[in-house]
């Protein structure tokens, strides 16, 4: 069986905030060392990857691998009545049908309690290589967030190019050309701040700027983003959640002509 | 949509 307890809750209403967009239908497979989600959006363009590692969770305990098949809708109705500071927990039995859902206020006067119905989910599971990028770009998740969001109001699509002179998001619309250039950038009062780009060889890929927007919904996961990019190869956008666990999303870039 | 890659030609089925 499962029962996994998370003391920093708001956590996984993040997450699902993060991806409900995106993916609607998803397991949650959980074994020893944690609970693991991978989804593809409709479209096959996007694919969604979390860990929550055991850690980050206390107590922990998953004997046998078990998938719980969740509706994303029906979990944010359910994660609404979840308030700051609360602890929650899940647990289920080795074959369940329903996720019984807890949650404990920080001061132990009130125990909200929920079982939501699990359904089937036949997903295709994608082997990702690891991979040596070519650009690596950590900048804070709200400075991205922001540069994609005003590049969509002009153009659906956008070219991200990393060269030794930094990193250029720009974009070609019907009113008009727009780009936005980040330096390596080191604040040492203020590290979340910081841009840090590595670079190996420069990189030049077009994205669609409707996925990438979709992903900074993940922001509030955390104040830094990593970017890691190589021609010919899916964008990753990466988030630590806490400790280890991350989620990542990973964009198909555009055909050129 | 018209010049968008396709996430599966990239990753391998498990």
């Amino acid at each position: 069986m499962l029962e996994a307890r998370l003391s920093q809750s708001m956590v996984l209403k993040k997450v699902v905030d993060a991806i409900k967009d995106l993916v609607q239908d998803c397991n949650f497979d959980c074994n020893d060392s944690g609970i693991a989600l991978q989804a593809m959006d409709n479209s096959h363009v996007a694919l969604v990857s979390m860990l929550l590692k055991a850690e980050s969770f206390e107590p922990y305990r998953c004997d046998r691998n078990i998938a719980l098949g969740v509706n994303l809708v029906s979990l944010t109705k359910v994660l609404r009545a979840l308030q700051n500071d609360d602890l929650v927990t899940l647990k289920a039995d080795d074959a369940p049908d329903s996720l019984n859902i807890t949650f404990e206020s920080s001061t132990a006067d009130r125990i909200s309690e929920y079982d939501l119905k699990l359904m089937d989910i036949d997903q295709e599971h994608l082997g990702i290589p690891d991979t040596e990028y070519a650009a690596t770009v950590t900048m804070p998740s709200t400075e991205f967030k922001r540069i994609c969001t005003d590049l969509q109001a002009m153009s659906e699509s956008v070219t991200i190019e990393a060269t030794k002179d930094g990193i250029k998001f720009s974009c070609a619309g019907d009113i008009g050309n727009g780009a936005v250039t980040l330096r390596n950038y080191q604040n040492v009062e203020k590290e979340h701040l910081n841009v840090d780009i590595e670079l190996t060889e420069p990189v030049s890929l077009t994205f669609s700027l409707k996925y990438l927007v979709n992903f900074c919904k993940a922001q509030p996961l955390s104040d830094r983003v990593k970017i890691c990019l190589s021609n010919e190869v899916p964008l990753l956008v990466e988030y630590l959640i806490t400790g280890t666990s991350y989620l990542r999303f990973y964009l198909a870039p555009k055909v050129r002509d | 949509e018209a010049g968008q890659g396709n996430i599966m030609s990239f990753f391998s089925k498990k």
